[in-house]
């Protein structure tokens, strides 16, 4: 465990619980993509499986309970309780355009061909395309509330730090996974143009409008 | 280089 991988898995819990308690607070889910949040309990489910098979630690194990828990609340809050607040028709993207091409990459390119290894490759590389639906509805509705961008800033923040984490393991552990190297690389690629907008705009004080 | 057979990472 190092510094940046700690940092990494607050700033993870930091974003989901911010976007727990916007939902819950405002009672609505105005603006977030249903969409993305399913993806995120697909991953977490698909790659926790082995919370029965292998213990690594009390924080790992602990972690992963509560990361399974929020995702599947806050798929619950959009689809349950608030589901006349979602904004289905901007909630557009194809999820078949992403479960498909990861599907199949999960099974071609993978560490060892075990149903417990397809399935973490499978998160893994459905985690790096996971944001794109609420990228995609933010586009299309050319605006999000501040509370939301603060929501995937730390959402990008934390796989930035996994690549920290993971050039720190390199050098001291030459431990190196190429499958979430690659696919978090890719990952936060897709947060760029975002951070870009929010530094430059959220940061000032203006509200995230896309030109 | 060195693959992760054990997944110990969230």
């Amino acid at each position: 465990m190092n510094v940046f991988r700690i940092l990494g898995d607050i700033s993870h819990l930091l974003a989901i619980i911010i976007l727990l308690v916007k939902i819950w607070k405002s009672k609505s889910c105005a603006g977030i993509s249903g969409k993305s949040q399913i993806l995120f309990a697909l991953v977490f489910t698909t790659r926790y499986l082995d919370l029965f098979t292998t213990f690594i630690s009390i924080y790992n194990t602990v972690m992963k309970v509560i990361f399974l828990l929020c995702a599947y609340i806050t798929v619950y809050m959009i689809y349950g309780k608030f589901r006349k607040t979602s904004d289905s028709e901007n909630d557009s993207f194809r999820l078949e355009f992403l479960l498909v091409p990861v599907t199949g990459l999960s099974f071609l390119e993978n560490h060892n061909f075990t149903a417990l290894e397809i399935l973490w490759t499978f998160s893994i590389y459905l985690e790096s395309v996971a944001i794109l639906p609420q990228l995609f509805m933010i586009s299309k509705t050319g605006e999000a509330e501040t509370i939301t961008t603060h929501y995937l800033f730390f959402l990008g923040l934390y796989r930035a730090l996994y690549i920290a984490n993971w050039i720190w393991r390199y050098h001291t552990e030459n431990f190196y996974d190429q499958i979430a190297v690659v696919s978090g690389v890719v990952q936060t690629i897709f947060y760029c143009d975002f951070f870009y907008l929010y530094v430059t705009k959220v940061l000032k004080g203006k509200k995230l409008s896309l030109p | 280089s060195v693959e992760s057979a054990k997944h110990d990472e969230l």
